[in-house]
């Protein structure tokens, strides 16, 4: 593994995005790594829309939560094209689902992995390496407060609640830590990303881990 | 003369800044973690949790899955 590897670097992760007073943190974290899946076969890295998967994914409950699982899995089965941010904004609130023709440009999943990477984040890593950037599930209670600096303690495993997307490792200090790109906005922790111990499984961040294929 | 609303902010941060001198007091070393005021530090973690917090746990299977190999070293 490199010390450091961010694809943020590759120019291939759009900046953070801001989830309002809407809890889609499930559908900002497949959306974006879609975006960055795209972006890394050399794609535009352009923004799709958050709030077409927050209103049409049926087995989620849209700003009231929802499972980034669910949402891969349905847009695998359905091959629901995602449509660009521009022409299906967000609003930050729930919606009646909006179709598009079949003849409209969009993105589909070709395929997603989910793993549980408990006790391997050194493969979780070369996973990040071959795939993209990787939708994760964390307990971010403790992110309530979060300034800056890397997350080794006061979270659980066993108690995700926040999906997030991981973008990069660091291992060229003394504590090796996740990027994690979060969807509260640029002004939140350290440009609106997490910093997270690598390894022990810290706030469950290797219990739920997808990658994604377009 | 403050709103109901003015006034259940003000408790939510005076809970934040205890629970930040609880978070930041763990002596650890330089790089780990600190809290402070932030734009959640007007909510109550409840609330926080109830607005911010909306994914749910989904099981995945164990990496590497039966019959599969580790994802090899990339250059």
């Amino acid at each position: 593994l490199p010390l450091r590897f961010d694809w943020r670097d590759k120019h291939v992760v759009n900046p953070v995005r801001n989830q309002e007073m809407c809890g889609g943190c499930w559908a900002f974290s497949v959306v974006s790594a879609i975006e960055s899946a795209r972006a890394i076969q050399g794609k535009s890295l352009d923004y799709l829309s958050v709030q077409q998967v927050i209103d049409c994914s049926f087995n989620n409950s849209g700003c009231l939560g929802g499972s980034p699982l669910c949402a891969l899995r349905w847009l695998n089965e359905t091959q629901l094209k995602l449509v660009a941010d521009s022409q299906y904004p967000f609003k930050a609130v729930n919606g009646q689902c909006r179709h598009f023709p079949q003849s409209q440009a969009g993105v589909s999943v070709k395929d997603f992995s989910a793993y549980n990477f408990r006790g391997q984040e050194d493969e979780m890593a070369r996973a990040l390496l071959s795939f993209g950037p990787l939708v994760v599930i964390v307990d971010a209670m403790s992110w309530q407060d979060y300034l800056g600096g890397i997350i080794q303690h006061h979270c659980s495993s066993g108690e995700a609640n926040h999906a997030v997307l991981i973008t990069g490792f660091d291992r060229t200090g003394n504590t090796p830590y996740w990027m994690v790109r979060n969807s509260w906005g640029s002004s939140w922790g350290v440009e609106g990303y997490a910093h997270v111990k690598m390894g022990g499984n810290v706030c469950g961040i290797a219990d739920s881990v997808a990658a994604v294929f377009v | 003369t403050w709103s109901w609303s003015h006034q259940r902010e003000a408790a939510a941060l005076r809970e934040s800044l205890h629970r930040h001198r609880y978070l930041n007091s763990f002596p650890h070393e330089n790089s780990t973690a600190f809290y402070g005021v932030n734009q959640f530090s007007y909510l109550f973690p409840e609330e926080f949790k109830a607005l911010y917090l909306g994914s749910k746990y989904a099981w995945a299977p164990r990496y590497p899955a039966e019959g599969q190999r580790p994802i090899p070293n990339v250059s």
